[in-house]
């Protein structure tokens, strides 16, 4: 479901951030993709996601070569396929957290409003829905980014840190809705600092300045 | 050090983000500050840095009542007695790092500039200063964070989930320096979801709906 085809990302100024990186992740894998502070985590999601182009090396997700799609065709791709989780949130500050997830679906119908409504209860920000992104806490605004990402019911789910701000039950919950994404097929790519979580899925990546140092499985 | 009469924070709308708190911290103290999302941690911090007015009660920061200080006054203080490691970050998008961490420093002469880059240069950002924010990966962002809080040597420290976006080696350099921060007297309040984070303090403060539920002692 994911090929990344010898990637890399350098950026303006030289730094290596991914450095000629293989990787082959079947449909239905849960892999967690860990390592140090800056070894190109959050580079590699953009890259999955479509929001940033790799400056060699070929993408591809669900079969589809990223690198091959006009800017309206990777807008459609991405909101049909894919659910990025992100680890700096991204939200539109004067949305609610409801019109947040909404703006990930296609029609804002009664049926698409009610799917929002209740991944939002799910993650327990029901009385919060009316809340502006400022007017929550920062678990909160995590579930809501949560919520956003997994509301299409998406094929690939890209997961940059989903827990990092959560304590304990929500964080565990969090694991039980990914769990059944799992137990859905869907293929899941999670980014955790965390060994417990990391330990959760089926295999591990290790990044290092910008290369895999290690792949190891772990079912 | 810090002292909260019966402090409430209600938001329009009614919620009662804090209820009725009292709370008293000894000068050299180092108290983790722990409970589910939504307990009102973020919003206990904002009082103590006199960012937020309290809806009743008082706060009093190192003897200050800091209801009594006019905007000039707070800003000056927090300036110069508080450092503040903020959850979501906030920083000037258009300023370097370097920039934001010197942002909180009085005048700007070579030896501020010096100490503005040892900090970073301590939390491993030393090829890093002349990044904008959104040139920086999460835990790099962060680090910059606990630099600007950090840089003026304030006599009390308030870290809202200060290693919630690093790894493990990262989140040890910033307990070591915590550590220092303790031995050298300096008051500090983390609140924290980690519960080994959590347990280095000597003592922790338990929130749930925004009150105390319970306080106990693990030094
Ligand atoms: N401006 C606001 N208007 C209304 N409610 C608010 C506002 N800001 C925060 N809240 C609510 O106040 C409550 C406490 O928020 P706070 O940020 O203090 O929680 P927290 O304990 O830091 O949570 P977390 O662990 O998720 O960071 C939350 O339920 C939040 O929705
Ligand atoms: N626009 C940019 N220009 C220059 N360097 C950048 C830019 N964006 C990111 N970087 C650098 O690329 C490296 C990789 O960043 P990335 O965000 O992928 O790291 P990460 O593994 O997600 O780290 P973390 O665990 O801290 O979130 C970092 O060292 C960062 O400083
Ligand atoms: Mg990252
Ligand atoms: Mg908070």
């Amino acid at each position: 479901a994911i090929r990344l085809e010898n990637v890399s990302r350098v950026y303006p100024g030289g730094i290596r951030a991914l450095d000629g990186v293989s990787l082959h992740i079947e449909q239905g894998e849960w892999v967690a993709v860990m390592g140090p502070s800056g070894s190109g985590k959050t580079t590699l999601l953009n890259l999955l996601d479509g929001l940033d182009k790799p400056t060699a090396g070929r993408v591809l997700v669900l079969g589809t070569d990223l690198g091959r799609l006009d800017p309206d065709e990777a807008a459609t791709f991405r909101r049909e396929k894919i659910g990025l989780i992100f680890q700096g949130f991204h939200f539109v500050p004067y949305l609610t957290a409801l019109e947040n997830v909404m703006l990930a679906q296609y029609y804002h119908s009664i049926v698409d409003k009610k799917q929002a409504c209740a991944i939002l209860e799910r993650l327990g920000m029901a009385d919060r829905t009316h809340h502006l992104p400022s007017q929550l806490s920062g678990g909160e605004q995590q579930r809501v980014c949560i919520a956003r990402a997994l509301v299409n019911e998406p094929q690939v789910v890209l997961a940059d840190e989903p827990t990092g701000n959560l304590d304990e039950r929500n964080e565990a919950e969090v694991m039980n809705i990914f769990r059944d994404l799992h137990l859905e097929g869907k293929t899941i790519l999670m980014v955790t600092h965390n060994h417990d979580i990391g330990r959760r899925s089926g295999s591990q990546v290790l990044l290092n300045h910008g290369r895999i140092v290690r792949q190891r499985f772990t079912a």
